[in-house]
């Protein structure tokens, strides 16, 4: 069962994820531009890090993983302004 | 509810907004309604006034801006980001931009001007983001009819905390987000749906698939933007795929997903006399054929195949299914019945006509 109807979502286009969750996290959850997000500091890489705070704001399972729901969420229409920070 | 880093606020109640310019997608005089319903959301509320001007500077400036806009925010096109504000202080401050290229409406098809622009405005006043899924202040957009919208506890309480409260005689109160493993928590209404639960409250239905452990929580206008919000009662004709849900004398009908044109009819056209104003449960037992409604303290017996009441209806409650009291939701599954009322919950099997059970409400959420 579709657990998202009354439409199922769209085929997922795998290429596009990690690009929306990139601009989606640094668009509301400030993680820095061209800051090598991947790159580990303080023992976690900061998108990873970026993604658990975005899960827990939204009450999802945080996973630090672009799982279905969090993409889900990342494509719903919102406001411009940031959840965090200025 | 969650204050803009710094605390910022206006240093006067009396703030003034202008509209800059207009999109061709609304007339002008729904443009203007959408704004001013979207301010009154927040000075019913407050101390706040809201006086609008005409050329020259105002403490709001209102815009349909168009990808970069030379505020370092770019619009992305459409859906994504719908608007943005800026939180309050001179110049920019207090602002708020909306998205062109987005469809704006006054009702549920595209976006709804008047919601975006209410929660925008709560930026402007000093709001931030709030992680209450039924918010105004909620980032993620979801349509509420604009006739039934008040102005959610959470947000109250918020722009309240800054501005203080309203100077209204009474206080204003608002709908407060149902949490699944809130003890206190009541349901208007229930219906399983192709294997699922769906249980109805307010504006909200919880939505329980067998298969998955979390709860998940939803607008009703979500999946099915024409039904009203408090569905008193519901219930899921498995033969014929369907579920009906009632509110005060109407019904509509859901076939699959989606609601069957035609619809609200008269609940009348189902047998009811027109002293039944409403209908407060009803469940169907999938083995019999029967659909059972209950209305304050008594019940009538539908025939589904024959498509009208049963005769020697109604009946009292309590005579046949014992001591379970007005009933606010009821549903079928599996053979069983399970009877609602308040925070109580009543299993009854229908074969010997005895409750087998008793548990909380919230028994079917994991919690």
């Amino acid at each position: 069962v579709s657990s998202t109807f009354p439409v199922a979502p769209e085929t997922e286009d795998e290429g596009k994820t990690p690009q929306l969750v990139e601009s989606y996290l640094q668009n509301f959850y400030d993680l820095q531009r061209g800051s090598h997000p991947h790159l580990r500091s303080h023992g976690e890489n900061r998108l990873v890090a970026k993604l658990k705070e975005m899960q827990s704001f939204f009450g999802l399972q945080v996973t630090g993983k672009p799982d279905a729901d969090t993409l889900e969420m990342m494509k719903k229409p919102r406001c411009g302004v940031p959840d965090i920070g200025q | 509810y969650v204050f803009t880093a710094g605390n910022p606020k206006w240093k006067r109640n009396n703030l003034t907004y202008r509209i800059l310019n207009y999109t061709p997608k609304m007339r002008k005089a729904d443009v203007d309604e959408a704004i001013r319903k979207a301010l009154s959301v927040w000075s019913n509320v407050t101390p706040l006034t809201f006086q609008r001007v005409e050329d020259k500077e105002a403490d709001i400036m209102i815009s349909f801006a168009y990808r970069d806009h030379r505020d370092n925010s770019p619009f992305d096109g459409p859906n994504g980001q719908l608007a943005h504000a800026f939180q309050p202080g001179e110049g920019i401050g207090g602002d708020v931009h909306i998205d062109e290229e987005e469809a704006w409406t006054k009702d549920g098809r595209g976006y709804n001007l008047f919601i975006v622009v209410a929660h925008e405005l709560g930026h402007s006043l000093g709001l931030s983001h709030s992680s209450d899924p039924g918010a105004l202040m909620y980032p993620a957009y979801s349509y509420t009819d604009p006739n039934e919208f008040l102005l959610p506890q959470d947000d109250i309480d918020g722009i309240q905390a800054i501005y203080g409260k309203s100077n209204a005689a009474v206080q204003p109160t608002g709908p407060i987000t149902p949490e699944a493993c809130d003890p206190n928590l009541t349901f208007d209404s229930i219906t399983t749906l192709r294997g699922e639960i769906f249980f109805f409250k307010g504006r909200y239905m919880l939505r329980k698939h067998p298969a998955r452990t979390e709860t998940e929580l939803n607008f009703i206008s979500l999946f099915w933007p024409t039904l009203p919000s408090g569905i008193q009662a519901a219930y899921e004709n498995i033969e014929k795929d369907e579920i009906l849900l009632f509110k005060e004398d109407k019904y509509w009908v859901v076939r699959g997903y989606d609601i069957a044109p035609g619809y609200p009819k008269p609940i009348y056209r189902l047998g009811f006399p027109k002293t039944v104003k409403r209908v407060n449960a009803a469940y169907s037992d999938e083995t019999t054929g029967k659909t059972y409604f209950f209305v304050a303290d008594r019940y009538w017996r539908y025939d589904e195949k024959k498509k009208s009441m049963d005769h020697g209806y109604p009946r009292k409650i309590v005579s046949d299914f014992g001591k379970i009291g007005r009933v606010d939701a009821a549903f079928w599954k599996d053979g069983y019945v399970y009877f609602f009322h308040g925070t109580t919950q009543f299993k009854f099997d229908p074969r010997a006509k005895q409750i087998v059970g008793q548990m909380e409400s919230i028994s079917w959420f994991n919690c």
